[in-house]
């Protein structure tokens, strides 16, 4: 465990009494190894052992008797709070309709994801629609299609290019009352400048409510990359971090929500549609650290 | 100091994994003698560690088959389509088996990759035993007397045992079928982070994994896991996915992955 790993650390540096900073610099340099362990990107490792430091250094930290535990403390309260602290809640606007943009890189889960957010709004009793606007993947549409009809929810999937999918979506969901829209679209490489050029005139046509990031949990240093060039191009309001019942450690919660500031609104459990939780900082933090 | 620094913080982000980066700079430095350079001893050690055997090892005498497995979304069933198409310009006949019976669409999305390849499907319904699916494949394939036959497989989390015995299932099916596979790919996604050690290892474990089909590195990840998969486990990186398209197939050349950490 990570006490267990900094109490080794501090003994091997014994000094009586009172903490030596020395120790702390030993536990930090262990902290930021457990850290990119987990696949949290080098520059937010940094940044948050930063704030560590500081507050390792602190009085009460270095008089403590138990001083790993105190340390562990301290990472693991940074850690939450990056995330955003608390559970972030979800919310649509009454607009009718409601409109969630899904993107992210290939194989991300997106497809996934908006069939279990349809599933998801569809209990508390709205009508949604599924847009099907990734044109390119084979059978992609087929995919969202044998999706919504799991679980009682339309699809639509008309016109040549994805704005024009977009927009006959919108006017659709108008004409039938459906108060939520949930447009799934291509994975898309964030240095394909050409398909991100498109995911911003796909934004353009729907003024989403909500622009979600699917990112996969066993994400590793790209994940940071990903997510600035996402926020940049199409300023996504939050994530759903898919493909959580694996044993990746995570660490890609935590770049995410970092760099971009927003925060993960849901993950992914499973492969069922309803397998979609909300995430807790909290709980994230413990898996990160392992 | 800060060079090697530097140097250490390149493989790190390249998802080589802190101990194992750590490691490999600590090494070239007890080696390195003035006037050397240290990035190309860097590059030298990279090289040396993903070994030579990087090409499909088929037999061109009797069915060769070819099993493909790996974590949800990694890319197996578009690899599937490109290597296809490859061993078809290489003048053989393919055969692909829908192994992946579960998934919403997986059959629709082979049939259109084997039209592409110009490859014979071999599928069942949807929520067929994906096992009877590569008996039937086998089967069909030395009736028809085609050179490749390539499984599909529905992705699935190692961590899920289940899955993990269903898929040791169809690889004891395709060996009492007379189709014992000749490769065993394990698609990674380059984004993949420490994890895919994990995956590596079960799936290894599991079905014999004897080659890496390492996809996506046409985006800007690197994929540095695959120098602890061959250090660990022994497997080496057979291919490499460089796009979404039939051509964006490459064979694995370790001097232009090592040039790539590196920048
Ligand atoms: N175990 C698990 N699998 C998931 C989860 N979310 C998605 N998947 C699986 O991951 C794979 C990829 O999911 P998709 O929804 O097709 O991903 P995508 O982002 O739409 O893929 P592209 O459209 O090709 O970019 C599928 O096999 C899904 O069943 C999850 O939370 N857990
Ligand atoms: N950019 C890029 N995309 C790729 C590459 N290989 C696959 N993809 C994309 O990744 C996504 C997932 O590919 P699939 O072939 O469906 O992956 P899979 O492993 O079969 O997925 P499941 O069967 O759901 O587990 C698709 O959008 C592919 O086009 C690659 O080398 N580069
Ligand atoms: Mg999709
Ligand atoms: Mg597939």
């Amino acid at each position: 465990t990570l006490t267990g790993r900094l109490n080794a650390v501090f003994k091997k540096l014994r000094s009586r009494g009172k903490l030596h900073p020395k120790q702390v610099e030993a536990a930090l340099a262990d902290m930021r190894t457990a850290l990119l362990e987990a696949d949290v990107a080098v520059e937010v490792a940094e940044d948050l052992l930063e704030r560590v430091r500081t507050r390792a250094l602190s009085e009460e930290v270095m008089r403590s008797l138990t001083p790993a535990q105190q340390v562990v403390k301290v990472v693991r309260d940074e850690l939450t709070a990056t995330m955003g602290g608390t559970q972030a809640a979800f919310t649509l606007p009454s607009a009718r309709p409601a409109v969630v943009m899904v993107a992210g890189v290939q194989g991300s889960g997106k497809t996934t994801a908006c069939a279990k957010l349809a599933r998801m709004v569809k209990e508390k009793g709205k009508h949604p629609l599924l847009v099907a606007a990734d044109l390119q993947r084979p059978a992609a549409i087929e995919q969202l299609v044998t999706l919504g009809r799991e679980i009682g929810v339309p699809v639509v999937s008309d016109g040549r290019d994805p704005v024009k999918v977009a927009r006959s979506a919108l006017k659709q969901a108008g004409r039938e009352g459906l108060d939520v829209v949930i447009v799934d679209t291509a994975g898309r490489l964030h240095v394909d400048d050409e398909m991100m050029r498109e995911a911003r005139r796909v934004k353009e046509a729907l003024r989403p409510h909500h622009v979600l990031m699917a990112c996969d949990a066993m994400t590793g240093q790209d994940a940071v990359v990903q997510a600035r060039a996402f926020m940049r191009e199409v300023d996504t309001t939050g994530f759903v971090l898919t493909k959580i019942d694996g044993d990746a450690r995570g660490g890609a919660a935590l770049s995410i929500t970092a760099v971009t500031g927003r925060p993960v609104f849901f993950v992914g459990t499973g492969e069922k549609l309803s397998d979609l939780e909300p995430f807790y900082p909290d709980r994230m933090a413990s898996r990160i650290l392992g | 100091d800060a060079e090697w620094a530097g140097l250490e913080e390149l493989l790190v982000r390249a998802d080589v994994g802190p101990a194992t980066a750590t490691r490999i700079v600590k090494e070239v430095r007890e080696r390195f003698a003035p006037g050397d350079d240290p990035r190309a001893l860097i590059a030298e050690e990279l090289v040396a560690i993903l070994g030579r055997d990087h090409g499909l090892e088929l037999p061109s005498d009797r069915l060769a088959v070819i099993l493909v497995v790996g974590v949800n979304g990694s890319g197996k069933t578009t690899t599937i389509g490109k290597l296809a198409a490859r061993l078809a310009a290489e003048g053989r006949t393919v055969s692909l088996a829908g192994g992946d019976t579960f998934r919403a669409a997986a059959s629709e999305q082979l049939e259109v990759w084997a039209a592409r390849a110009g490859a014979h499907l071999v599928a069942q319904e949807r929520g067929a035993d994906p096992a009877a699916v590569a008996f039937d494949a086998v089967t069909s394939a030395i009736a028809r007397g085609v050179d490749v036959l390539i499984v599909d497989t529905a992705g699935r989390l190692h961590t899920r045992t289940p899955l993990m015995d269903e898929l040791r299932k169809v690889r004891r099916v395709l060996e009492k079928a007379g189709g014992r596979p000749d490769e065993v790919l394990l698609v990674l996604d380059a984004t993949t982070g420490q994890n895919g050690i994990a995956q590596a290892a079960a799936f290894a474990e599991a079905v014999e994994v004897t080659g890496v089909a390492l996809t996506k590195l046409d985006g800007t990840a690197k994929g540095g896991i695959v120098l602890a998969v061959r250090e660990r486990l022994g497997v080496p990186v057979k291919l490499i996915g460089t796009g979404e398209g039939i051509g964006d197939l490459e064979t694995f050349d370790p001097h232009a992955f090592a040039e790539r950490i590196l920048g």
